[in-house]
């Protein structure tokens, strides 16, 4: 399952 | 963060400052789209959920509060406060053609099947055309005020320096995010048409008058 990407961008 | 990010925000940061001011010192949302502004106050509402569960900077923190609040006060300027000066007659764009099929997109392609990946993704494929309404009404009315179109630059240049970080960071830090840099090519390329209007014409000191 793919890890839901850190979102750091707004 | 690059330069590139750091001034996106910041445009973007500037179009809705420079909106709020323009229809609270004017008193007026003449020529404003309520639905695109509606729009983005969904789009930053299913986007920043994640304010609750993480903490990345101070910046990215402080940021987020202020496009929120920034985005439900036009609205509440819009439909509330200035409501008698809302040309609802010109903002006439069937915003349910737009929230449907972004929302079935939404589930069908996204980077993880959870809740908060879904509302994401679904903020970023609705910001990518939340624009249209009020697009639309300036085509609908054949002109824009000149500080409307300063707003409508500054809104299309943010994703625009968005697409140049996103190729900054695929070189230097390997990293991209498709559906992101995907929605943000298609919601450049919505505003290339006014591009060349503002550069040919507001930017001579003409009026941004389409040809009705």
């Amino acid at each position: 399952k793919k890890e839901a990407a850190m979102k750091d961008e707004l | 963060m690059n330069i590139f990010r750091l001034f996106g925000d910041l445009s973007h940061l500037a179009a809705i400052i420079i909106l709020l001011l323009k229809i609270w010192k004017s008193r007026s949302c003449a020529g404003i789209s309520g639905k695109s502004q509606i729009l983005f106050a969904i789009v930053f509402t299913t986007r920043y959920l994640d304010l609750l569960t993480s903490f990345i900077s101070l910046y990215n923190t402080s940021m987020k509060m202020i496009y929120i609040g920034c985005s439900y006060a036009t609205v509440y300027l819009i439909y509330a406060k200035f409501r008698a000066t809302y040309d609802g007659n010109h903002d006439s764009f069937r915003v349910e053609f737009l929230i449907v099929p972004v929302g079935g997109l939404a589930v069908l392609i996204n980077h993880d099947f959870s809740l908060l990946e879904i509302l994401w993704t679904f903020s970023i494929y609705l910001e990518s055309v939340a624009i249209l309404p009020q697009l639309f009404m300036i085509s609908k009315t054949g002109e824009a005020e000149t500080i409307t179109t300063h707003y409508l630059f500054c809104q299309g240049l943010y994703r625009a320096l968005y697409l140049i970080n996103w190729i900054w960071r695929f070189y230097f830090e390997g990293f991209f995010d498709m559906i992101a840099i995907v929605a943000g090519v298609v919601q450049t390329i919505l505003y290339c048409d006014f591009f060349y209007l503002y550069v040919t014409k507001v930017l001579k000191g003409k009026k941004l008058s389409l040809p009705a």
